[in-house]
């Protein structure tokens, strides 16, 4: 009986792996979209005392839509990871302190 | 700012809701 010497491992499915990958791992915890999570990490990172604007958030952000960032900015604040501080267009995350 | 103090207790709120 040969036992069955097929040693030969190649790579199970390591194939697409990069290519899709880090949209998952964008979002982690708390089932947050990419889009969602990113914009949350911005307004957590920023410590200017009226928070993030969201003018800002569109520079930082421009390779998303206007429209998406206002969907997104609603989520969280619904949710209550962020609030608007001086107007609405200003927002802050209830994590930061 | 009474107002901010007031969205960030609202938003809290929130949060605190969702997480239960």
């Amino acid at each position: 009986r040969k036992s069955t010497m097929s040693t030969s491992v190649k790579m199970p499915q390591s194939v697409s792996a990069s290519g899709m990958g880090d949209m998952e791992s964008y979002g982690g915890a708390r089932g947050l979209s990419p889009d969602q999570s990113q914009v949350l990490n911005l307004i957590k990172s920023c410590n200017v005392a009226e928070g993030l604007s969201l003018q800002l958030l569109k520079t930082q952000l421009h390779n998303m839509n206007p429209t998406t960032i206002k969907q997104v900015l609603d989520f969280l604040s619904s949710e209550g990871h962020i609030y608007s501080t001086v107007d609405d267009d200003h927002f802050k995350s209830t994590d930061a302190d | 700012l009474e107002r901010i103090r007031r969205n960030k207790e609202a938003a809290l709120q929130r949060l605190a809701a969702r997480s239960v």
